[in-house]
Formats: structure tokens, sequence, C-alpha cells
């Protein structure tokens, strides 16, 4: 049975479409001692980076989270396959979500609708990867309501920090009502710059304070993972020598040795 | 009579606070031929970025912008003076804003009720800065339909680059609604990296598209300006000789000339 994972913090800009990109596709692509697993990638951020940080241009897309959310249309018809690595799916935001915050709050269960669209797709999936919006709004509330756990990326700045107790709040509140069984998949620092006396702090902090839930790997602050979205390809596909691919596939190597 | 500018981008971590801030700072601080000006920074950002970067503790807010915004409280009874420049007010975000989104929607006049407390202040500040959350939910309505202009930080990343088009379709549609009169006030390039090709492409990209609309001045990433927020200050006041205190100046000067 597949695990659902939502990469989420409500701080704009501190690495979860790259981490949710980057994590899939390292995930599909398997490495020497993992073999290749079967990937969903989902995108509910109406922003859709994601949808276009593996080249789909969101607006062709004629079905979308959008169709699945709000419309209640099959999952399937939205689904596409990525074509540089077999194994890795994603189902693209588009232009309507951006109406979705409102369009959702007058729906019935407008906060399990995501949820009842995704768990039958569990059995066809090793993993199920969400990409939320920077907001803790009723997107990322359909997230975390659908997930099993949250993978919480943690930039290595001081206003990043200032965020997460209340997103921890909001986690416990989804834990508390509609999804007890919500775990913490872990905390990932990101954008790492050896050259700051901050960034040193940050990281202090975040393992001072979340211990052994805090990654070992940290991701380094590196052009190639920036660069790779513009050509429409994951680090790995675009520059696998870069710090930032090595960085990523450490990441995936240890999440899967904390899936036991 | 003042101005009321909407420092605003739905992409996230782009230097929206930091340029609401900073920009906030400069203006009341004055320069050698600039005189000071009286200036409110209002934070609608639930994050609540900009209130904790001058130092204001947003756990210990009875009165803040959640007040005002849902329950009409006199915004007075909010509004906090800053220490260290004269001139600088503050109408802090508290932690009660991150219900605002859902909060707002059942409310009367829901787009308009931040116009309704702010329009009566522009006789006594020369400029209102409102910084905006990430996202195009209720809260960054409120202040585009509140706005004279919107100020729009980009950083000099791919995925920034894809979400102007979004943006500039909500700026209209406002301005073919709730507000005709909201102009866009200036585009403003960050965290630029003399190092990565790619910060270049996108600066072409920008200027190419939005021509004399885009400020001269680009603000390159300066890690004194990711380490004042830590210290309660704004960068001219924590190290006035950065490269990052120099931009912002410059920027402001450049503001300036423009309001004419
Ligand atoms: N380790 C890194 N090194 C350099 N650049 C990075 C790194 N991680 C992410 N970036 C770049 O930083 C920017 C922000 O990252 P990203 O968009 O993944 O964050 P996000 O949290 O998804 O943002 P949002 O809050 O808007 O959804 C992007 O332009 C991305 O390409
Ligand atoms: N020019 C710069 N150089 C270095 N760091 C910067 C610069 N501008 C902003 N930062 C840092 O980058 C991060 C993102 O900036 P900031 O928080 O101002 O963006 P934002 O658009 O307000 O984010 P959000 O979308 O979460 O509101 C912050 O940690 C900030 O301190
Ligand atoms: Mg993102
Ligand atoms: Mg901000």
């Amino acid at each position: 049975m597949g695990k659902i994972i939502c990469v989420t913090n409500q701080k704009g800009g501190v690495g979860k479409t790259t981490t949710a990109v980057n994590l899939s596709a390292c995930l599909a692509a398997g490495a020497e001692n993992q073999p290749p697993k079967k990937v969903l990638l989902v995108d509910i951020d109406p922003q859709a980076n994601a949808t276009g940080g593996l080249g789909i241009d969101k607006t062709t897309l004629v079905e979308t989270v959008y169709e699945v959310l709000i419309a209640g249309h099959p999952v399937d018809a939205a689904i596409v396959k990525y074509p540089l690595i077999q194994g890795l799916d994603i189902l693209p935001s588009g232009i309507q979500l951006a109406g979705a915050n409102i369009d959702l709050v007058g729906l019935d269960e407008r906060e399990v609708r995501l949820k009842k669209s995704l768990l039958p797709l569990k059995e066809r999936y090793d993993f199920i990867i969400v990409d939320c919006p920077p907001s803790l709004g009723l997107l990322t509330l359909n997230g975390l309501v659908t997930a099993d756990s949250a993978l919480i990326p943690v930039q290595c700045e001081y206003y990043a920090l200032e965020g997460l107790s209340q997103l921890l709040q909001t986690v416990n509140l989804v834990r508390g009502g509609l999804n007890p069984s919500l775990e913490i998949e872990g905390f990932l620092l990101t954008m790492h710059s050896a050259r700051t006396r901050l960034s040193f702090e940050v990281i202090e902090e975040v393992r001072g304070y979340f211990k052994e839930k805090v990654y070992d790997t940290i991701v380094p602050r590196n052009v190639r993972l920036s660069e790779s979205p513009s050509y429409g390809k994951p680090v790995i596909s675009y520059d696998r020598s870069s710090a930032g691919a090595k960085a990523y596939s450490e990441f995936t190597r240890e999440f899967l040795q904390k899936q036991s």
C-alpha cells in the first residue's frame, strides 16, 4: 500500500516545490541499492510550479486537479506520465485552481475532497507526493487531511523559523480532527549557505528543537536546482553531478531508510 | 494626501516583506536630499514577518489588523510606533489573522473592509505600505482594493517569472471592478546573484516585457538583508554600509523620483 506525503510550509519560497519534484524524481528513478518506485506527484498549488517545473504547460491542460477537486471528475482523466522517468506520474495543477480557495468554501465535505480522490490510488503507487501552496488555507488543509505524513522543508533563514509554530499548530488541529493518523515525516533543511553564520544558527536551532525528526542531509544553495525547472527537468536529469542532485539523492536514501 | 502602496506577489519568498520593511524605513528615515516622510507599514500577512522583522512580538499583541479587519475595531488602537525611526508606525499582524481567509468569506463587504479602515489615514501619512501574504486570496484582495498602486518584487529566478501573468490578471480584475484607479507602481528585481547566468536571463526577460515599469535599481542577494530581521531592525539600522542597505536606499530614491 502506497504512502501519501504532503510537502508543506506556509512560509513562501522555502523549497517545497523543489523538494516535492526532486524527491519524486529520485524515488521513481531508483539508485544503486533502491529499486525504482511508482510515484504520483500531485500539484495543489495554483501557481502550478511543480507542473511547470516538469515541463508541462498548464495553459494547455483540460483536466487538472481543479476538475478533480471541485467538479469531482475522475483522477485518471487528469494524470499525466512524465516522459523522462518511467514510473513518475503527475496530477497537474491548472489556472482555475486560483479560485479554489473560494470555490471550495461552499462545497460539501470541502476538507476531504482530495482525500476521496487520492485514497483509491494508494494501491497503484508506492508514494503519492503532494506539493502545497504557501498558505494554511483550504487547499493545504485538503493536503494535510489526505496525507499519512507531512514533510516540512525549512529554509536556513530567520523568517523561516518564525512560521514553524503556526504550522505545527495546524498539523495538531488536523490530527485532532479530520486526520488522527497524520504524522510528521520530518524536517528538511534547505538552501544552506556555508558562507553565512545565520544559516548555521538556524540549523542549530531547528536540530535543537526537533532533534531526530530533522534529516541529517542538508540541501545546499546550488544554482543547478534553480536552473533545472527552466528545462522542465528534475535536477538528477539536468545535472546529475551537481551538489543539488547529490543532496536530493542522499536525502531520498535517508527518507527511504526511515520508512520501516 | 498620502499614497497607499500594496507590496504583492503570490510567489513565495520573493522579497515582499524585505521590500515593504526596508522601503518604509528608508522613507521614514529620509536621506541627504529627501526629507523624512510619515509612513505606516501595514502587515496583512498571517505569518506576521513584517511585524516580527521590526522586533514586535506578535504573541503579546491585543489589537492587530485582525481586530480592525474582522471586528471593525478602530485602527488607532492597534497602531504601534517603531522606536528606532521617528515617523515610522506599524499596523501589526497577529496570530488570529491565519483564520481571516475563512472568517472574511461570510462577512459583508469582505473585499473593502481594509479600505474603509485605511482611507481615513491618508491625511496623516505620506505613505501607507501594505505587506501581503503569498497568495491571491481575500487578504491580498483587500490590499489591492485599498491601494493606489501595486509594487511587485520579482526574484531573479525561473519560477518567479511563471507567476507574473496570474498576478497581472488579478490586478486587472480588481481594476475592472472594485478599484478602477489601481496602477502598477513598478517591478523591483530582487535577490540578484551576479554569479549565475539565470539571474541575468530573468532580468532581461522582465525588462523586455515590462520596460520602463522596471526599476533601474536591482537588489543583490546580500546576507545582511536576511540577518537584520533577527535583530528587529531594517537593514539601514542594522548595517548602513552593506550592499543591501545601499540598494534599498537607492531604490527609495528612485521610487520617490517617480512620484510626481
Ligand atoms: N537549494 C536550492 N538552491 C538554490 N535555489 C533553490 C534551492 N531550492 C530552491 N531553489 C530556488 O528557490 C526558489 C524557491 O524554491 P521553491 O519554489 O521550490 O520554494 P516553494 O516553497 O515551493 O515556494 P512557494 O512558497 O512559492 O511555493 C525557486 O526559484 C527555486 O528554484
Ligand atoms: N536581497 C536579499 N538577499 C538575501 N536575502 C534576502 C534578500 N531579500 C530577502 N531575503 C531573505 O529571503 C527570504 C525571503 O524574503 P521575504 O521573506 O522578504 O520574502 P516574501 O516574499 O515576503 O516571502 P513570503 O512569500 O513568505 O511572504 C527571507 O529570509 C529574507 O530575509
Ligand atoms: Mg512551491
Ligand atoms: Mg513576506
